[in-house]
């Protein structure tokens, strides 16, 4: 099973459509400060069933939504799909290819979708059960994470052995 | 339950160790222990000694050494419980061109069985990747996505061309 | 006391806005508010607006937005109250070459009345240093600190001669 | 007021004496992961009074004097000394350069001197009050601090402000 690659409209500064394909081995995303890097780590975990709107850096998730720019006006809806490629039967599907969808409207109204077919996250989170793939699954690691596992404080190096077992 | 976390925490001490020395040098010591006291709730006590030190504690480490042994520590716990992919979001920053190329030897040893995608300013991680891709803000507060190889990323920085590494 | 407060905190603000500025582009918005409540206790909220964008909270800043932000604030700060001399440690590293072009130049400024050291792994920032020391452990587990020009520290990193900036 | 120049010797990772001679303007410290550059800044703080030990990354305080190695054996003192010029007389006194040393032994005895002869930390935070100068000074900045500087929930913020009044 790997990503094969992610569509994005409308999710924080992807005001237009954006397609990013995958390598199965080692992808890198480079550029300047500030233009979009992490948000399109924040597009994977947000369609992956995310629901802390802090781990996306906003205060609340209709924050996600491109909100405009001195030229350009807001949108009113963020959509991310990401289209995962099944090749080792990991998933318990019959199909090769999952494309998961995850919509947002300023209204507040959300959806799910998978294959094209709307449906609700517990459906996806049962999907991912004990992959490694759900929202939580320390898949990403970022710089901040590195004083948190080694600092004698936090159970957070727990938690992460918890998780494993 | 707690036999199966001392069964996890075996393994994960046992991967711990062997990556550890693969990221310092043969010779260097760390290891995991369970403090005292209820095993279910006992914090996880590490202890790295690098090149020949003897910290007496991770925290007189190095913001490098802090780094790598983090990184031992995230992927001993992976090992466990592979998931399909993984997303750096700029780990690299701390280390130095001698510590980059130990970090890319173990995420190019472990990308045969994993998905890696990378956020980087560095160099020598942009060039060790196999898909570039390139986010840019052309029009102001609106990203987008552009295919880049090495070579051409290199010309694209108009920047003093001096001879650094 | 809270006169007092009221005045440096005027200070601090007018500081704020003119380096920030000065660090991204000229038309960029940032302020300084107190919140409401007890004047001696009431929270400092940040807003900072970079290149045109609308982010609602520092939060929804990239990590390289926000390092200059935070650097801003401090300059602001110590411009109020000047201390001789200032370390930084290793804060250009989520900066990309075109704001560490920008930090310099603050720090170029500052550094007619303050004296700094930095620690860095950045080329450009050694480039701009006027005294370049390198500390290296030849025996293991102890330091030892040679004076180095910078031409000289480029001939001794035998990597791969890359034409990278 | 300039800091002229800085002598270590049993601090840390310093176990030969060591002087590093600054530059009024831009002094940078550059070398590998782990050598001992944040070292240099802990003698720093350490020889204007810090009292924490955390601060300096130690348990307790007779953690910074030099530990041993593979093949040294531990020291029983640590000593830094500092020299500062006191060119523009901002400090209280005739001397156009102050030396302060501060000595840690083994023993836990701990020693204060000004010019050669003994005196106590208070002497020290009188000489430095109102100057910026003492271990509290903002005048250090890492990386970790952004975070916290910029982040809602602390109150560091505010601190940083009230200590400009
Ligand atoms: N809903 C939104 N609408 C429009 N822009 C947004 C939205 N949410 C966030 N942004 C913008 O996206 C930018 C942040 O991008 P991101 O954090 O991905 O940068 P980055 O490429 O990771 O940079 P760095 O190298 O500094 O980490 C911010 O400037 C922010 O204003
Ligand atoms: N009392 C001591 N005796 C001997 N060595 C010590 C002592 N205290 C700390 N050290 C060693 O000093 C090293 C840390 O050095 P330091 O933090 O200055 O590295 P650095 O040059 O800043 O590296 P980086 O670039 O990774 O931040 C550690 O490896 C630690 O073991
Ligand atoms: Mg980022
Ligand atoms: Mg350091």
């Amino acid at each position: 099973m790997y990503l094969s690659h992610i569509e994005i409209l409308g999710f924080k500064s992807f005001a237009q459509k954006t397609n990013v394909k995958f390598n199965t081995g080692m992808t890198a995303i480079v550029g300047p400060n500030g233009c979009g890097k992490t948000n399109v780590v924040d597009a994977i975990r947000w369609v992956l069933g995310e629901q802390k709107a802090s781990t996306l850096r906003s205060d609340k998730m209709y924050d996600v939504i491109f909100n405009g720019t001195k030229s350009r006006r807001p949108l009113g809806l963020a959509e991310v799909s990401l289209i995962i490629d099944n090749n080792r039967n990991v998933l318990p599907t019959e199909y090769t290819q999952i494309k998961l969808t995850r919509r947002l409207f300023r209204s507040g109204e959300s959806q799910y979708l998978m294959n094209g077919t709307e449906c609700r996250l517990r459906d996806i989170n049962d999907l991912f059960m004990d992959t490694g793939m759900g929202p939580d699954a320390y898949s990403v690691i970022e710089l901040k994470m590195i004083e948190t596992i080694l600092s004698n404080r936090t159970d957070e190096r727990r938690r992460l052995f918890e998780e494993a077992a | 339950a707690q036999k199966q976390f001392y069964d996890v925490f075996e393994r994960i001490r046992t991967n711990f160790i062997s990556i550890f020395t693969s990221l310092f040098n043969e010779g260097d010591e760390a290891d995991l222990q369970i403090e005292e006291g209820d095993p279910l709730e006992a914090a996880i006590r590490i202890t790295a000694k690098p090149r020949g030190k003897r910290p007496s504690s991770i925290d007189m480490l190095s913001g490098g050494e802090k780094t790598l042994t983090a990184i031992a520590l995230l992927f001993a716990i992976y090992l466990v419980k592979p998931s399909p992919f993984c997303i750096l979001d700029e780990v690299d920053a701390p280390l130095d061109d001698a510590n980059i190329d130990r970090y890319i030897r173990l995420i190019r040893k472990f990308s045969e069985s994993t998905q890696f995608i990378m956020i980087t300013h560095n160099k020598l991680t942009m060039e060790a990747a196999e898909t570039l891709y390139g986010v840019t803000m052309e029009e102001e507060g609106v990203s987008k996505v552009v295919s880049v190889r090495f070579s051409e990323y290199e010309r694209k920085e108009e920047s003093v061309a001096e001879v650094l590494e």
